[in-house]
């Protein structure tokens, strides 16, 4: 499968969601 | 099923190695009733801590202890008068404690089995009740389950005390639409994964209690299970099994299949899928994986092994004495194959 079809990837995903989701 | 499947070679039933399956053991349970479930479990006996085997028929729990030889002694049976049980719920970390589902079609109640401090005589402690609809043990001596529909849906972390009571409770963000199963993902101890009724897959941090993510998935499988969980560079990896998936005249029937998620954009695609040899049929009807090995019973009473890893199968154990398998686990104390009978019988296996 094709990485780029998953658009752009983060390695620190799990922080970034915690920070962007509501409490 | 999509262009976004790896091809994979299939081999052929005769070409597995019908070795990689050994049997070391076997216990019966004279109990009569209907045996539904299986798992494994350290308990504290003599001052030791030993691998035992836990096996749950309809109205009673026992728990069994390894002789020499690979020979198991019944040491402590918890019986229930009212509702049935329905499954273990094996909680990581924990010792001298196992916790069971109990409920007809749903389940009604969570409770904790232990003995008591002199090891004399077993307890039973009601952990939780009402329209439980999703449960699971969590490394850390937690459990996970979610309780009510929609709008009432609740999502409550228990953590254990050493003694197997209750210690505090926390509650996640619920989504807005039923929870069918939750899973962990593999060495991120504050992520936690649930399938949901309308096939998405979310994501919480048990930490804080967020629900950060909600991330839809192909529609090709209805009412996946999502097993196992791992993340790797930057993305999810995700193991579902498919109970719905009809046979593809390709591939033949998919069992498992592995999904690559991107948690920051939500866009996923399969990865590989784990279809049965040729000259085998049978749906997914219950199973269970443990680190890169798959285990299923087959609507055809068979159970398959896969490795995750190599993508293909690698076992088929067929019914044993004219008896279909009716459920399958992986010992969480060493790397044997739990597989069971409904009348009663457990083989232990050797992969």
């Amino acid at each position: 499968c094709n990485k780029a079809d998953l658009g752009p990837i983060s390695l620190n995903w799990f922080e970034e969601l915690s920070s962007e989701a509501p409490p | 099923h999509s262009a976004e499947q790896t091809e994979i070679e299939v081999p052929a039933w005769d070409s597995l190695n019908p070795g990689t399956l050994q049997l070391v053991s076997k216990l019966k349970n004279p109990s009569g009733s209907c045996s539904v479930d299986v798992s494994a479990t350290w308990w504290e006996i003599a001052g030791f801590k030993q691998p035992c085997i836990v096996t749950a028929c309809e109205y009673v729990v026992s728990l069994w202890k390894p002789l020499d030889a690979w020979q198991w002694e019944k040491i402590y049976s918890w019986h229930f008068t009212e509702v049935p049980v329905l499954q273990i719920v094996a909680v990581p970390d924990v010792c001298n404690l196992v916790c069971v589902a109990l409920g007809n079609l749903e389940i009604r109640e969570i409770r904790a089995l232990l003995c008591s401090p002199d090891g004399k005589s077993e307890k039973q402690v009601l952990l939780s009740s009402g329209n439980i609809k999703a449960v699971l043990g969590l490394a850390k001596r937690r459990l996970v389950s979610s309780s009510g529909t929609l709008c009432d849906q609740q999502v409550e972390i228990m953590t254990f005390a050493e003694d197997g009571g209750s210690k505090e409770k926390q509650l996640l963000m619920p989504p807005e639409e039923t929870i069918l199963t939750f899973a962990e993902v593999q060495g991120m101890q504050e992520a936690l994964l649930g399938t949901t009724i309308m096939n998405n897959i979310v994501i919480w941090n048990l930490k804080t209690g967020q629900l950060l993510k909600k991330m839809h998935i192909d529609d090709s499988y209805q009412a996946s299970v999502c097993h196992k969980a791992y993340s790797e560079m930057g993305l999810l990896f995700v193991v579902l099994s498919h109970p719905c998936a009809k046979e593809n005249e390709l591939l033949g029937s998919p069992v498992f299949q592995l999904i690559v998620i991107n948690p920051k954009t939500a866009l996923s695609m399969g990865v590989m899928l784990y279809c049965l040899p040729h000259g085998q049929a049978g749906r997914f009807l219950e199973g269970d994986v443990k680190d890169h090995f798959a285990a299923a019973v087959l609507t055809s009473g068979t159970i398959a092994v896969w490795d995750l890893l190599l993508g293909h199968c690698t076992a088929l154990l067929p019914p044993v004495s004219g008896q279909n398998w009716s459920f399958v686990k992986w010992s969480g104390t060493d790397s044997h194959l739990l597989a069971g009978q409904k009348d009663g019988n457990i083989f232990v296996y050797r992969y």
